[in-house]
């Protein structure tokens, strides 16, 4: 199965 | 005080209905650099990114960076009031918790002012370096293949190969596999699919935020669809002469 990653991981804070 | 005069007001029409389906409310950023916005959906699944820069206005005044927080579908409610060929002028105070929107047609002006609100929002660095595929198509076709889809399943696999582009899905009914080859029209560039890719790269989606995503199709003639190595999916959609909407989505991972 395959679970639904979310965006923060992708993204560093400013 | 910051104000601007937007001469096609249906364009700022056009990117709430973009973005209204997906966010629920959103910090509007008022700043040298143009008014732009950043946030997730509710879910931390997909992040929007919107640029409009101050030469795309007949008149854009910040004298100091301000957020303004609105909720898009009250602000959806209020451009609805106007016509579509109508000129936009949105102004607020320094200080001041209302926003207002001037609608002028030639027959007339209409007034209506909004209530700001206080919302809590994080910028976010964007690292576009990690770039491995970069799929260009006429934004009309890459809309047609999110709807085809999403009628046959829930997720699309996106992979990006020599052999070109395909979305393939999977559902009760059965599979469906589309792909779009690299297809270079001189003479119409907006019907152009061009695939740049530094190695073959594949991942997968849910279809539905996909096809939020393509609420901005009218906004432009063509799309560009990005694959990082880490997979994370980039849509963007060009905003003539004034800047860009940007969609950011995770993929879905093996558990």
């Amino acid at each position: 199965g395959s679970k639904q990653s979310t965006i923060t991981r992708f993204f560093s804070k400013i | 005080m910051f104000e601007l005069r937007l001469v096609q007001g249906s364009l700022l029409k056009k990117v709430l209905e973009a973005i209204k389906d997906l966010v629920n409310d959103a910090n509007f950023d008022c700043s040298a650099t143009g008014f732009s916005l950043q946030a997730m959906d509710p879910s931390h699944v997909a992040l929007v990114a919107l640029l409009l820069r101050p030469d795309g206005f007949e008149h854009y005044r910040c004298d100091r960076n301000i957020s303004m927080g609105m909720n898009l579908n009250n602000m959806s409610k209020i451009l609805k009031c106007g016509g579509n060929d109508d000129i936009i002028t949105i102004r607020a105070d320094d200080g001041s918790d209302t926003v207002t929107f001037m609608f002028e047609s030639p027959n007339g002006s209409a007034n209506f002012e909004m209530n700001l609100m206080d919302i809590d929002s994080e910028h976010h660095g964007i690292d576009e370096s990690k770039c491995c595929a970069v799929v260009r198509m006429p934004s009309s076709e890459f809309q047609r293949i999110c709807k085809v889809l999403s009628s046959i399943g829930d997720t699309v696999v996106i992979s990006v190969t020599n052999e070109g582009v395909q979305f393939s899905t999977r559902g009760d009914i059965g599979t469906a596999n589309i792909v779009c080859r690299q297809n270079i029209n001189v003479d119409k560039p907006e019907e152009s699919t061009v695939i740049e890719m530094s190695q073959p790269v594949s991942s997968q989606f849910p279809l539905r935020y996909m096809n939020s995503f393509t609420k901005a199709t009218p906004l432009s003639n063509t799309v560009t669809i990005s694959l990082t190595s880490e997979l994370l999916l980039a849509v963007e959609y060009t905003i003539a002469e004034m800047g860009y909407i940007r969609f950011y989505l995770a993929p879905k991972i093996e558990d």
